[in-house]
């Protein structure tokens, strides 16, 4: 069965998440822009990080890990 | 990489002092000052780090509990979510810790959030530590129970705090007790890696050390089954539908037709074809007929005289693709279950990502 794309409320926990934890910025710049979106990019330094598989998009087992209780101090240094 | 800030901020004396400014309702106020002090001396054991507590003006470290937009640019998020924040060392708001009071808090129970398990975490950021990779790490940023009273510093955080203070360098006045070892996350590529149990769920193959299986700890993955582990689990079995107790559970072993002699089950191995589950206890194993909910006639039997070759314990069992794989030490044995042959000798990492 193709994945179901992640639900709006995950698409939005996903943006406050990585935002708070991964220093997930507004883009800006051009629309389109070669290569991964900075949004696909974080995506991939948070699963690198809880060592999930590196995919860039919100699987299941990333929007899990993303609804587990947690410190509020970023992951990432800002 | 263990400072939370890239300036590397630490305290420049080993004397910190700490006020708690305000009380979380959910426990008493001998509860938290107890737990506040135990989280503050998890890292003085290991550092030469002193803390002193002060009941008026400002400390090093000012720990208050409050929610939503509680002061400082950071609200909390309510229930659940964000448990609490804390500021590396420095003047005014540095080394400060802020618990979300839409929490539930507790002393010792497993209800909520023990207080002395997230203020201990809170408290290494205070001392200028970032999070950390390892998922049996104190400094992990997620929240993972594990039983306080039996807490010790992993390994992984002793290395982090001492890093930037050194080690304790008091002399241990009970030189007949030593301290115990810090506990490391077991590293699934290690060839002396014995496993303790290994199974399939859902076409996932999940592979068990200590409280952990493969890629984290297991009260993230079984939270509620972790928390009452604190009775001896040995003699005991549990249900999970999923990743849910089944309710009734945990029973005796002999709650499955084991006789009362057995208190302990090394391994145990689902088999599709006759679809009997057989329960290794030191050298035997016993056959349970899951059609016929009973245990088989005639055994126990010998594990040899089952799986010829076999001669040493069997530690973890599992099936897969057909093939039967007993683990004995950091060894794992493939059988096939039609022939009872001993088809490979493999390392106990053949399945695991190294």
């Amino acid at each position: 069965l193709p994945i179901s794309p992640p639900s709006e409320e995950d698409e939005a926990l996903a943006e406050t998440y990585l935002k708070r934890f991964f220093n997930l910025t507004e883009e800006t710049g051009p629309a389109f822009k070669r290569g991964p979106s900075q949004r696909s990019r974080k995506v991939s330094e948070m699963q690198r990080f809880f060592g999930l598989q590196v995919t860039g998009t919100l699987d299941a087992e990333t929007v899990t890990m993303m609804k587990k209780p947690r410190c509020g101090v970023p992951d990432v240094q800002l | 990489s263990r400072f939370t800030t890239f300036d590397n901020r630490k305290w420049q004396t080993n004397q910190v002092t700490y006020r708690i400014e305000n009380y979380t309702p959910d426990m008493t106020v001998a509860e938290v000052d107890n737990s506040i002090e135990r989280a503050l001396q998890v890292w003085a054991k290991v550092s030469p780090l002193r803390f002193t507590r002060i009941y008026s003006g400002i400390a090093d470290i000012m720990i208050s509990f409050g929610t939503r937009n509680h002061g400082d640019s950071y609200p909390f998020d309510g229930p659940d979510g964000t448990l609490a924040h804390a500021f590396s060392p420095g003047a005014d708001i540095g080394g400060d810790a802020h618990f979300d009071d839409d929490e539930s808090f507790s002393f010792s129970s497993t209800r909520g959030y023990n207080l002395f398990l997230v203020a201990a975490h809170e408290f290494g950021h205070s001392l200028g530590l970032s999070h950390s990779t390892d998922p049996g790490a104190l400094m992990y940023p997620v929240y993972s129970y594990t039983d306080p009273s039996t807490f010790s510093l992993p390994r992984d955080d002793v290395n982090g705090i001492q890093h930037i203070y050194g080690p304790n360098t008091d002399v241990n006045p009970k030189p007949d007790k030593p301290d115990p070892t810090p506990p490391s996350t077991p590293n699934a590529c290690d060839p002396t890696l014995v496993l303790d149990a290994v199974t399939t769920l859902r076409g996932e193959k999940m592979f068990f050390k200590g409280r952990y299986s493969k890629s984290c700890s297991l009260d993230q993955m079984f939270s509620d089954l972790c928390n009452t582990f604190s009775v001896p689990a040995d003699s005991q079995v549990w249900a999970l539908y999923g990743y849910d107790i089944v309710p009734g559970y945990p029973r005796n072993l002999k709650s499955l037709g084991l006789p009362s002699t057995v208190n302990k089950v090394d391994a145990a191995l689902y088999d599709e074809d006759s679809r009997k589950t057989l329960f290794f206890v030191d050298d035997n194993y016993y056959s349970y007929d899951e059609a016929m909910k009973r245990m088989d006639k005639g055994f126990p039997k010998r594990v040899d005289e089952g799986f010829p070759g076999m001669t040493s314990k069997v530690t973890a069992a599992f099936q897969v693709r057909g093939f039967t794989y007993l683990y004995s030490g950091s060894y794992m044995f493939e059988y096939s279950m039609r022939t009872r042959r001993q088809l490979r000798v493999l390392r106990n990492n053949y399945f695991l990502p190294c």
